[in-house]
């Protein structure tokens, strides 16, 4: 069992084995991006990248989660990781969803954000990403003061009454 | 609007994987939806009923802002089950998506299928300070399952990553719109909608008068906070829970004589009527003259019809107005007789000639909120010209009757749960 000492198991200890791996760097925060949707994965015959170290080092596996299919992607060198347009506009749009300052570089700022619990869905899907682009940033949502097509306002209390009411809702005022 | 309301229809009979335009996501094609947490997926760190409470609850929290119901289902197959929930830690249940340990990760969900939870992070009850809400969690995996996708806006649940849980987090008005894309508004005939007024004595020993508007629809009710636009939060509840002695089944119609000499509130229901006692919070068991509670209505409104389909007290003539059929029967207070017999259409003459409900209202309700009498059939609503509106416009007919509206575009998300959800 997972040891513990208090009734409520409020106390229960993880084993370091069974701890997440935190994204720590390039590689990390790529796989990261590659893996929530951030960066399009890319079959392998196609990513004879300039520059590229193809052996199986520098490889990356990873999984589309969504299509429970399994696509071997190529990681960049990491050491041009950082010049990278691909990573770099991951990055950036990233770091603009999560409310980061958007400097498109891994900063510790971003590091944390990439390490904070999360949902395993990814954020986008490939044949979601023109829709997700146009609808779903933070910004159109809040711009927006009714996004859907059910048009609804807020209704204005009518002052012209002849009984003192209230309604015991928390901000209720007495007229 | 019309059309709109049909193509909400429309989606809810769409077949299982058609795409919503908008997001791009598939949704259910049926409105009740089964779910069950599978026995080789408990959780280690909370009871299994603690675990299927949290997942109760959370369920819920979606039906009462949408059309979907949701039912425990603990005895059909597996392979039956609409939603399976489950815990697992690593390579867990046959899932392509394995889990990654303590920390980052702390769920999964599929599309139209299952939600998987990493059991080895630290999931707790609701409020409990620490850890991370299992509640919560949930509520954005289903989320997820119905169609949803993350959204990075602040407040919303579908955010991807966790935020610590606020005390008491709810699902704020763009996330109902969100899934209301998907499956629509809530609709559905009320039994009668009122404001009922309470007098309350402040610690200045000033009297102050306020009001809670009702909605109620057979055994089930609403409170309708009119400044938020939305009903209170874990609304429905039966009847029988917040109205002691009314009708489990609830009631026809609700009147509230309101006077210098009266104050006194009825509920009719059949041939019967109760007068509820606000101070005690339940019905009188007898009238001032002895006689027990429910009387007949032929005896307490003489020359009144029963069933009735709904009525009002209107305070500028004393009169309560009783609708039944096409009917409309005034009821004088001050004589304690019928007063008068019209038709619904004369009495209330349409604005726009053939816009009007005709007959069989489902309720006349006056709102202090608006300072207007509507009357209320399925899924529209007609605004009674008041004082204000002939003020500014003297050919307005008197009482006459506004277009037509959807009911939904001015009281949102008013949702049935499913009765086994009921507390």
């Amino acid at each position: 069992e997972k040891l513990f000492h208090s009734r409520d198991h409020s106390d229960v200890e993880m084993f370091s084995s069974h701890l997440a791996e935190l994204v720590t760097d390039m590689d990390s925060a790529q796989h990261f991006l590659f893996k929530y949707g951030f960066m399009k994965p890319v079959n392998r015959e196609h990513t004879q990248s300039p520059g590229v170290d193809t052996s199986t080092d520098s490889d990356i596996f990873l999984e589309d989660t969504v299509q429970d299919q399994t696509f071997f992607t190529h990681s960049e060198d990491t050491e041009h990781l950082p010049e990278s347009p691909d990573f770099i506009g991951a990055l950036l749009e990233f770091q603009q969803v999560s409310g980061l300052p958007v400097t498109g570089v891994f900063d510790d700022a971003t590091k944390v954000a990439m390490n904070k619990p999360r949902c395993g869905v990814p954020d986008k899907e490939e044949d979601q990403i023109e829709t997700i682009e146009t609808s779903t940033t933070a910004e159109d949502l809040n711009e927006s003061s009714e996004p859907f097509n059910i048009t609804a306002t807020p209704q204005s209390n009518n002052t012209d009454i002849d009984v003192a009411q209230n309604d015991t809702s928390d901000k209720a005022e007495t007229e | 609007k019309q059309h709109h309301l049909q193509t909400l229809l429309r989606k809810s009979s769409r077949i299982k994987r058609s795409t919503n335009a908008l997001w791009g996501h598939a949704a259910f094609s049926k409105n009740i939806l089964t779910w069950r947490l599978i026995g080789e997926g408990y959780s280690s760190q909370l009871s299994v009923e603690e675990q299927r409470h949290i997942f109760r609850l959370a369920f819920r929290m979606w039906s009462e802002i949408s059309p979907l119901q949701f039912i425990e289902d603990l005895h059909s197959p597996p392979d039956e089950i609409d939603i399976r929930l489950g815990f697992g830690t690593g390579r867990h249940f046959g899932c392509a998506q394995s889990f990654d340990g303590a920390g980052r990760e702390f769920a999964h969900a599929w599309f139209l299928g299952d939600i998987h939870f990493d059991d080895d992070e630290h999931f707790t009850a609701p409020n409990a300070g620490n850890g991370i809400s299992l509640l919560k969690v949930a509520v954005h995996e289903i989320g997820h399952v119905l169609g949803l996708p993350h959204i990075y806006r602040s407040g919303s649940i579908m955010q991807p990553s966790y935020r610590p849980q606020d005390d008491g987090f709810e699902l704020d008005w763009l996330d109902r719109k969100a899934i209301q894309n998907l499956y629509g508004g809530c609709g559905g005939r009320f039994s009668t909608v009122f404001d009922w007024i309470r007098k309350e004595r402040t610690a200045y020993g000033e009297v102050v008068v306020r009001f809670n508007t009702y909605f109620m629809r057979n055994g089930l009710y609403w409170l309708y906070e009119n400044r938020s636009n939305r009903t209170r939060y874990g609304d429905p509840v039966s009847v029988q829970v917040g109205w002691h002695g009314l009708p489990s089944s609830g009631v026809d119609a609700y009147v509230h004589v309101w006077s210098r000499e009266t104050d006194a509130a009825y509920f009719f229901k059949g041939a019967q009527y109760w007068r509820y006692d606000s101070q005690n919070d339940q019905v009188f068991s007898e009238d001032a003259d002895g006689q027990r509670y429910p009387r007949l209505i032929s005896e307490g409104f003489p020359g009144v019809p029963s069933p009735v389909d709904t009525a009002y007290y209107d305070r500028r003539d004393a009169h309560i107005y009783f609708f039944r059929g096409s009917l409309v029967y005034r009821f004088s207070i001050q004589a304690n007789k019928l007063a008068a017999t019209q038709k619904m259409t004369e009495l209330f003459p349409a604005l726009t000639p053939g816009d009007h409900p005709t007959s069989n209202l489902d309720a006349a309700y006056f709102s202090y909120s608006h300072n207007t009498l509507f009357l209320i059939k399925g899924a529209s609503y007609w605004r009674v010209v008041g004082k204000r509106a002939r003020k500014m416009k003297r050919s307005l007919p008197y009482n006459s009757l506004l277009p037509a509206r959807e009911v939904q575009q001015q009281w949102f998300d008013i949702c049935d749960v499913h009765t086994s959800a009921l507390r």
